[in-house]
């Protein structure tokens, strides 16, 4: 609860119309900031032991009183996804995506994950084996000197008929096979 | 045969020989289309004279009605898959943008990414795109209400009184919180935004929307400082999505033009939330 309780507290302040607009000093733009991180951080704990409680809901193993949860998983979130950067789909030879879909009705997801090189396979659920499509990071965003990252590519899929507030979750995993780079339209050079 | 074009089974875009946006064709209608970064010089005023301050934080105040260009011709590349078609423009050191269809959707996406903005010749800029259809609306174009409502606007215009602009462009200028759409008896196009921006239609079938600001003088009106933030020793770089919906303005199709805008919207706005989770468990374990 405090931590829901910071978010919402952090929420009214992003009321004032300097927060929506800039119109504020620059020192009180970055203590925005700064709030609104702390609120992110703190409600991903929430988020995260949710999602951990609906996964053991789903586990065929029994829950035994205090024993150890069967299954735990981070559920991070990639704050810097919007700049293809992300530390997990980085870095993780294998690795779990979970979609929550907030809306009331069914929705697809079309999912873009900056990744170091183009031999990913992605799972669903049911064992199928998903199609995917490599596309280099824009140069621009790579060059962007502020931007730690290894990312030059990004691994795009259909997340498709994800619930109304559901979820999903796909598995992702490096592969020893070899593919193809995505290389310009020769056509259209 | 030098045209390149990109798109799926709802939505083509057409680019012409010099690498910019030329043709959109969705829902059987086929316009001219074109889209272009630009920017207006921010004007330097007296801050004691009320009606004569400063563009800044508060203010739009360009400089003049005429806004500059950029490139004439961006550098283009085309990548194309099974899921997504997208053109990566790049219009110069500081402006880039990619285009995408994705397959099976009915909306075109423009991926934009601004900054920094140069002020090494002392001057205030504000970057604009503009889509330039070929539509005739008429100086009506609508702006929503928090993404609920959607209000007419007409240009030079206000509604409860008798009004004469100074100032045409910034005074025809309104928020912008999801969406900006103009339409005719024929064919209508929509831009989602990903964020609020400030938005207008100074000519018939033209939308703009403003995406970033660098500005080197206060518009004294309470924040004493100018809008020249200067992260990492630099200029701040934005980047964000605008979501183009073209087709026919008639009612009678279903679903209609407005309903897929809606959905868009929705979809966009409240996006699935991603969690990511490294894991040592295999396939099997996992499932």
């Amino acid at each position: 609860l405090p931590h829901l309780g910071f978010m919402r507290e952090t929420m009214g302040v992003m009321q004032h119309h300097d927060a929506v607009t800039g119109t504020e000093k620059q020192k009180v733009a970055y203590d925005y900031a700064r709030h609104l991180s702390v609120a992110m951080r703190a409600c991903s704990a929430n988020a995260r032991s949710v999602l951990n409680v609906l996964v053991e809901g789903d586990s065929p193993r029994p829950k035994r009183y205090g024993a150890p949860r069967p299954f735990k998983f981070e559920f991070k979130t990639c704050s810097l996804l919007n700049i293809s950067s992300c530390d997990v789909s980085e870095q993780s030879e294998r690795f779990v995506l979970t979609l929550y879909n907030p809306l009331g009705h069914t929705t697809d997801e079309y999912v873009r994950l900056p990744v170091p090189d183009v031999n990913y396979v992605v799972k669903d659920y049911k064992d199928v084996v998903l199609d995917i499509q490599y596309v280099p990071v824009a140069e621009p965003v790579q060059n962007l000197t502020f931007r730690e990252s290894q990312a030059k590519y990004e691994l795009i899929f259909l997340a498709s008929e994800l619930p109304a507030f559901g979820y999903k979750s796909y598995y992702i995993t490096k592969s020893n096979g070899h593919h193809m780079k995505p290389v310009p339209d020769p056509e259209n050079m | 045969s030098s045209l390149i074009d990109i798109g799926n089974e709802f939505i083509r875009l057409t680019f012409d020989t010099n690498g910019f946006l030329a043709n959109v064709e969705s829902d059987g209608v086929s316009r001219i289309v074109s889209q272009e970064f630009l920017y207006y010089e921010a004007a330097i005023g007296d801050n004691r004279e009320f009606a004569n301050r400063s563009s800044g934080a508060y203010i739009f105040r360009p400089k003049a009605d005429r806004v500059r260009t950029v490139t004439v011709a961006p550098e283009i590349t085309v990548y194309r898959g099974d899921l997504v078609e997208e053109v990566h423009q790049k219009f110069n050191d500081w402006i880039s943008q990619v285009i995408r269809v994705y397959k099976g959707q009915r909306y075109a996406e423009f991926e934009w990414l601004v900054g920094p903005i140069p002020i090494e010749d002392g001057v205030g800029k504000e970057i604009i795109t503009r889509f330039n259809a070929d539509i005739k609306s008429e100086g009506i174009f609508y702006t929503d209400s928090n993404g609920r409502e959607m209000i007419k606007r007409l240009k030079d215009h206000r509604d409860t009184w008798r009004v004469k602009l100074l100032e045409h462009t910034a005074g025809n200028y309104y928020p912008v919180t999801t969406k900006i759409a103009l339409e005719d008896e024929h064919a209508r196009l929509a831009i989602l935004t990903d964020r609020a921006q400030g938005g207008s239609s100074l000519a018939d079938g033209s939308l703009e929307l403003m995406v970033h600001r660098r500005l080197l003088h206060d518009d004294a009106f309470g924040v004493d400082e100018s809008l020249n933030e200067t992260a990492y020793g630099q200029g701040l770089v934005a980047r964000g999505k605008h979501y183009l919906i073209f087709g026919s303005s008639q009612l009678d199709q279903s679903p209609t033009l407005q309903a897929v805008e809606r959905f868009t919207q929705l979809e966009k706005t409240v996006a699935p939330w991603t969690f990511l989770s490294p894991t040592n468990y295999s396939y099997t374990q996992w499932r």
